[in-house]
Parts: structure tokens; sequence; C-alpha cells
């Protein structure tokens, strides 16, 4: 699973 | 990614649409805040600082250089270009009661101690107050422009379908961002009245006049 964060939104 | 944070992105990407049309096709900044722009600007530098060190999707990195550039354009359209209409008397919010609290709780509340941590909290936390100034301004001149009022109901939908999207993630991928979701809240609540004001008047094709 790809690293749980929020950084992948915006 | 899914279909909410989707709406929520596109909806972001036509409030900013929105908000330049206007600047461009009226050559007027009257009734936009200065300081909700700047703030905005912030926001979207110290959260995008991951910009060139972290590469996510082409997509990610398309909206962020959009979402940048234009805040960036919008406070040149502001203080420049169209600087003879931008109504500064009106636009009197003190941010700096923003932004000191703001600082100082993403010191104390954010999940790890680090710069870029503490960096991307206190972006999360400015962004859910960044648009008192905004509210504030039309508080004071009592009305806001149709099109004014398309723009804060774009922005305002934006974080409120990424609450949609935060639910999904939760029971789709047992994924929770507590500091992300607060703040998400607080920033949709401060819309809440807006919103009231742009579906029973806007909708029906009056302009937003307060205290009528």
């Amino acid at each position: 699973a790809t690293e749980q964060s929020s950084k992948d939104e915006l | 990614m899914n279909i909410f944070r989707l709406c929520g992105d596109m909806s972001h990407l036509a409030a900013i649409i929105i908000l330049l049309l206007k600047m461009w096709k009226t050559r007027s900044v009257a009734g936009i805040s200065g300081k909700s722009q700047i703030l905005f600007a912030t926001v979207f530098t110290a959260r995008y600082l991951d910009l060139f060190t972290s590469f996510i999707s082409i997509y990610n990195t398309c909206m962020k250089v959009f979402f940048i550039g234009t805040v960036y354009f919008t406070i040149y359209l502001i203080y420049m270009k169209f600087k003879a209409t931008y109504d500064s008397n009106h636009d009197s919010f003190r941010v700096e009661f923003l932004i000191v609290p703001v600082g100082g709780l993403a010191f104390l509340v954010n999940h790890e101690f680090a710069p870029l941590e503490i960096i991307w909290t206190f972006s999360i936390y400015l962004e859910s107050v960044a648009i008192l100034p905004q509210l504030f301004m039309i508080s004071k001149t009592g009305e806001a422009e149709t099109i004014t009022s398309h723009y804060l109901f774009a922005l305002g939908s934006y974080r409120a379908l990424y609450l949609c999207n935060w639910i999904y993630r939760y029971y789709a991928e047992g994924f929770f961002d507590l500091i992300a979701v607060v703040a998400g809240v607080v920033q949709t609540i401060l819309y809440c009245d807006f919103f009231y004001l742009y579906i029973t008047k806007v909708m029906k094709g009056k302009k937003i006049s307060l205290p009528a």
C-alpha cells in the first residue's frame, strides 16, 4: 500500500 | 485518488478560474480581498515545498504549479495591474491575528516535530481561516458581486468535497488524518452562512446583500 499520508493530496 | 477528491480539486480549479475571469473581464478587483489571496499564496507556498523533491503524479505536479502560479498572478492583478480598483479600506482584516495563533498551533499540534511537517501543518491550519478576510470584506461592503459569489461557492465546495474524500478514504483505505479533517471541518463551517445566502439568493437570480 502506498505510504498513507495526506501529502498526496493538494 | 477518488471521485470526491477529483471533484474537490476541479471545484478548486473552477474557483480560481472564475476569479481570474472576473478580474480579467471586468478589469477590476472590486470586492476581492487581497489579504485572503496573500494568505492563500502563503498556504500554497508552504504546502507545496515538496513540489521539486517528491513526485507523486503528473496531475499532482500540474495542479500544484497551476495553483501557485495563479495565486501569485492574482496578487499581481490586485496590488499592481488593477490596483486602482482595489478597495483597501474595506479589506481591513488584521491577518496577524490569524497567522500568529495558526503558527503557534502548528508548533504545538502536529504529527511530527520536523520542519517540513510543521510547515505543512501550518499551511493546513492557515488554509482553514484564509477566507476570513474575504468574508469580512463582504460583511463590511454589505454585498458581493454575483461572480464573486460563484467564486466563493466553488471555493467552499472544494474543501467540503475533501471532507467526503476523507470519509471515503477512512472506509475504503482505513486512512485518517485528524489534523487535515479538523481543519477541513472548520474551513467548511466558515462558509456555511455564505452557502445559505448563496442557495437562498444567488440560485434565484438575486444578489447577495447582507443585513438587508
